[in-house]
């Protein structure tokens, strides 16, 4: 899966 | 940032809050699973390594210090400072059985094979489990103090907000992170029977909840 993490959420 | 995430955001910290000074200031942990609060504590550990290798806001960096801060000191509250109090015959819960899976998923379903990513992976999918050695317990022992089950509403209503928040970005951003979604609801909907007898119950102005 290509990666949609924005890491910006706890 | 949208009301939603922040709503969620607060009230998983209220959630937080109210359970350490539930435990700090009645000097017991009678009723609560120190399973859970490993487990959480676990949670956080393995989603916030990158509170060092990465700014993301002042907001960010802070709130994941103080829910690792809390999550600990609960955690040592519960297993040090008042274990006389922690009841362990009814914290039986076999977490072996969550971490196991959780693990394995982890490993399986990943957006990339990077220790960083699968840790991250490992936290969110573990998160959606952690709750239920502290439901487990409740339904052992048949009641659950109201001020704990203030901690488990406000820590059920956190990741429904969560749920809003992704409906949201998706809408405005097309923002879609579908292992936190589908681990988010699979979270959320542990807590719907729980949050049925919440409403029926306690918000009725019992002292206790006692399960039928």
């Amino acid at each position: 899966m290509d990666n949609p993490r924005k890491k910006d959420e706890l | 940032m949208n009301v939603f995430r922040l709503l969620g955001d607060v009230s998983h910290l209220v959630a937080i809050i109210i359970l350490f000074l539930k435990i700090f200031r009645s000097k017991s942990c009678a009723g609560i699973s120190g399973k859970s609060q490993v487990l959480f504590a676990l949670v956080f550990t393995t989603r916030y390594l990158d509170l060092f290798t990465s700014f993301i806001s002042i907001y960010n960096t802070v709130m994941k210090v103080v829910f690792l801060v809390l999550s600990y000191a609960t955690v040592y509250l519960i297993y040090l400072r008042f274990r006389s109090s922690y009841d362990s015959e009814s914290d039986t819960f076999r977490v072996e059985f969550l971490l196991v899976p959780v693990a394995g998923l982890s490993f399986l379903e990943n957006y990339d094979f990077t220790p960083i990513e699968i840790l991250w992976t490992f936290s969110i999918y573990l998160e959606s489990v952690a709750i239920l050695p502290q439901l487990f317990m409740i339904t052992k022992t048949g009641e659950a103090e109201s001020i704990t089950t203030h901690y488990l509403f406000f820590l059920g209503l956190y990741r429904a907000l969560y749920l809003a928040n992704w409906v949201w970005r998706y809408h405005t951003e097309g923002f879609f992170d579908q292992i936190a979604v589908v681990s988010g609801v699979v979270q959320t909907i542990f807590y719907c029977d729980f949050f049925y007898l919440y409403v029926t119950k306690v918000l009725k102005g019992n002292s206790k909840l006692t399960l039928p």
